[in-house]
């Protein structure tokens, strides 16, 4: 299957959030979101990679707004469930390499961070989807690694800044 | 936006690997995904969650077949990088809770989380997109699992397992 670029989904209206040494046990991932979910805070992308001694990271995004509102409540459950810290952070950008056939999108993995290597960007988190590849940069970069992107894979520069949530 | 979950994509014919404790600078990713892009192993879910002290791990999805191979090529991409080690477990299944608007998913994903926290059953990695959240959870749990969140969800029973990439 020939990945096929489409487009660039770029936007600095999110930040993250990373309950930080969290137990890798059952139960744990819900005791974080759902009181995220009852307190109707949108959020966007959630990524874990496996644990180290039992615990590991547990990250997601939500809408700029929120982030207060989601910090107190994630420091509340971090206490509960016996969290090393809670960290949130504002200055950043969501990047997403939108297309179809990424199934084959190793190759487009890699020429998406070569670009962004090239430029000399720290990828801060990598999510991706059959559609979609998505990472978190530094906000100060990203009109510089939208422009890196575009000349990487060949797309028309006309492009504006997507809202998300 | 009301999020409707369509279906359940199950498998496991993956595995997953890790970098683990790699130097948190631009480049890494790509110096890490250059050489299996190269070898035409293809990958699937890509995982980077956020780094401390200047490092955090790296891991994907590839193809049961080749887990071996792509072992061979991180072992030397680690040294050559100074990552810490390089792990590997083809004992997984993959699970993607699939459907539209997941734009707001946290209610989508919370509730997937507790299906799974219900039975016991630990998630191992978490990977997001606007129209599936994945997650990897031990092999042995998949038929455990995929039932749960079909009761959780209301879905039909009538599911055959899926190979990816
Ligand atoms: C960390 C968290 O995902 C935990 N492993 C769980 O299953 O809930
Ligand atoms: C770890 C890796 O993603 C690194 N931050 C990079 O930009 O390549």
């Amino acid at each position: 299957e020939q990945a096929l670029v489409s487009g660039i989904a770029f936007n600095r209206d999110e930040a993250k959030v990373t309950v930080v040494g969290v137990p890798d046990r059952p139960g744990i991932a819900f005791a974080i979101l759902d009181p995220v979910a009852k307190a109707n805070i949108e959020v966007d992308v959630i990524v874990q990679n496996i644990g180290k001694d039992g615990m590991t990271d547990f990250s997601f995004t939500v809408h700029r707004n929120d982030l207060k509102r989601t910090l107190d409540i994630l420091k509340r459950v971090a206490g509960e469930i016996g969290a090393r810290e809670v960290v949130g952070d504002d200055k950043i950008c969501k990047l997403g390499l939108v297309g179809v056939g990424m199934r084959s999108h190793v190759g487009v993995a890699s020429q998406m961070f070569s670009a962004l290597a090239s430029e000399n960007i720290n990828i801060q988190m990598v999510s991706t989807s059959e559609i979609k590849i998505t990472v978190v940069i530094d906000e100060k970069y990203m009109e510089l690694a939208v422009r890196a992107l575009h000349k990487a894979f060949g797309l028309d520069e006309q492009v504006k800044e997507q809202t998300s949530l």
